[in-house]
């Protein structure tokens, strides 16, 4: 499974439709302060279905949709896709691409799709699962939690490992 | 689940063992249960002990070194269980400029199997990309992403 | 008592719009009761505008944003009541090259008044030290210091 | 007021008696991780009066004092003295030289010293009051404290302003 393409609009600092090509190795993301990097880390856990609007720095699930600046109207809806190249056949799904995709609008409950097909969080979650990448697994360190395992409790660490093993 | 959450363990130790040596050139660390009776609802702890030092609360570690830590136990799961991918965040923050080569070039050992996102600041960082992305706010407020070109490997 | 927090607090908004559109280059901050009426019992709140974004939501900034505001602040705080001295450690971590050199320049700046300990890992804030100091282990557990020769001012 | 001297003495990983000469203006110190910096930085807090073990990252007053290693011993006590250059006369004292020095051994609770006076951690308190400058006030930001004012609680921070009238 190789992560090849995730695709933001409306997300966060993101109103336009921005398209990141990944690829293999090492893929460094630099910038400014305040110029939008933790934003796509975010923008991953969130589309891996994370649920708890604090752990993405937001109070509310209205805070994903950009809000909007001085020149550019608040965005209606956010949406993130990530693209995967499954050849591997890694994820249990019998092709070639698996896209996951989440979209929230301001009316509606978030909603996710696999490959355009309407799905929930827990089917994101089981499709992964035996990969160890989760929205809140240990394959994802964000900003600030470079003491991550060291910090956690006996029983967080307990979930890391048995997600390990 | 008892026997697999041991047999994890059993199997992360020797790697942790192997991944903290490399990063800290001596010392040791395990992951243990902290109630082996029962084994369903134990939780886990970590000890550690650095190389020459007869310290092992972990409190009065140092911030490089708790990040270290927490990078060799990374690793050590990544050998126990590769997964495809991984996003690091600044991590390499707290670092100084010896402890980022070397955690690094781990990484770079790791990327041929795992592909990896990370966050950076740190121009030394940098020079391990194969692929290299800013991001900007040319417009206030308004995230932009190009692919930079650098010197490269 | 009541009127000696008023005052100060009117006395470091003054400060603080200026310290934090220095480094901002815009928007504005200012510190507020959050209960005025009541002055003797109230807390103290921060209200920032960011240049350009519509976000009052401080958990939505960034971690160099945060990191900014807090000097800007403690700016505002020296430029009221000038203490004769400040011990900063790794403060410049999250911060990006340009915002280094902003936070650096206006260090030096209060540092005809007041004297400043700091701790960093970054090449770029050493440039600004009038003395420096390394700290290793040549024998390890053994904390020993040395005065740095440098290129210097 | 001007920070002299720094002397440490089996305080955490310090040992031998070391001297740190501090200069008007921008001090800096660098190092390798786990080298010892903030343990300079946690020795300032520890003699400016600094009760709350945990807030040096210890868990308790016997881990301030040097726990040796496979070649040299532990030591028996902890001793740190700041020598402050005080011919502003800052410090209301009428003298050019003022040194606050605390000590703590295996046996008993720590002792403050001021110009080696026997005093306490109130004394010296009093004694930089009015400069703004104590263990837990806005002129020293610890290590990973870097969003202090931001992560505070609106009375932590009518604290801080307090100090600051
Ligand atoms: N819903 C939203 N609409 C518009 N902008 C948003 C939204 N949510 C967050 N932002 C903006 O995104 C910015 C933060 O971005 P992010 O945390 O990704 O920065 P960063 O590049 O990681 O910076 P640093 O290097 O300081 O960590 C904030 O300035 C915030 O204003
Ligand atoms: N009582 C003690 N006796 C001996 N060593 C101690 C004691 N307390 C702490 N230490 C050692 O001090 C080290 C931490 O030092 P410190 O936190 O000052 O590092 P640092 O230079 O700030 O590193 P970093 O750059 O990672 O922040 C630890 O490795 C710890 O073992
Ligand atoms: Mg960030
Ligand atoms: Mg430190």
């Amino acid at each position: 499974m190789k992560l090849k393409k995730i695709i933001l609009k409306g997300f966060k600092s993101f109103p336009k439709k921005t398209v990141i090509d990944c690829r293999q190795g090492i893929n460094i993301i630099i910038g400014p302060n305040g110029s939008g990097k933790s934003n796509i880390v975010d923008a991953i856990r969130w589309t891996m279905g994370e649920k708890k609007v604090k752990s993405l720095r937001g109070s509310e699930m209205l805070d994903f949709i950009f809000k909007g600046t001085e020149k550019i109207p608040a965005s209606g809806y956010a949406e993130v896709e990530m693209i995967f190249d499954n050849s591997s056949r890694t994820l249990r799904m019998d092709v070639d691409d698996v896209s996951i995709k989440r979209i929230f609008d301001r009316d509606s409950e978030g909603k996710f799709y696999i490959n355009d097909k309407r799905s929930r969080a827990k089917d994101i979650m089981a499709l992964f699962g035996e990969t160890g990448f989760s929205s809140n697994g240990y394959a994802i360190i964000e900003q600030g939690q470079v003491e991550k395992f060291i910090s956690y409790s006996a029983l967080e660490r307990r979930a890391i490992f048995e997600e390990a093993a | 689940i008892c026997e697999k959450l041991t047999e994890t363990i059993q199997n992360i130790n020797v790697f942790f063992s192997q991944t903290f040596q490399e990063i800290f050139e001596g010392g040791d660390a395990k992951v243990v249960m902290t109630d082996p009776a029962n084994p369903l609802e134990t939780g886990i702890d970590i000890e550690v002990r650095l190389p020459g030092k007869n310290i092992s609360t972990r409190t009065l570690f140092s911030g490089g070194e708790k990040a270290l830590v927490t990078a060799a136990l990374l690793f050590a799961i990544f050998l126990q269980n590769p997964t495809p991918l991984c996003v690091l965040d600044e991590m390499d923050a707290p670092l100084d400029e010896v402890n980022i080569m070397k955690f690094f070039n781990m990484i770079k050992k790791f990327s041929e199997n795992i592909q990896f996102i990370v966050v950076t600041h740190n121009k030394k960082s940098m020079e391990f990309a194969d692929v290299m992305y800013g991001v900007t706010m040319e417009e206030k407020g308004v995230s932009k992403v190009m692919s930079v070109e650098f010197k490269g490997a």
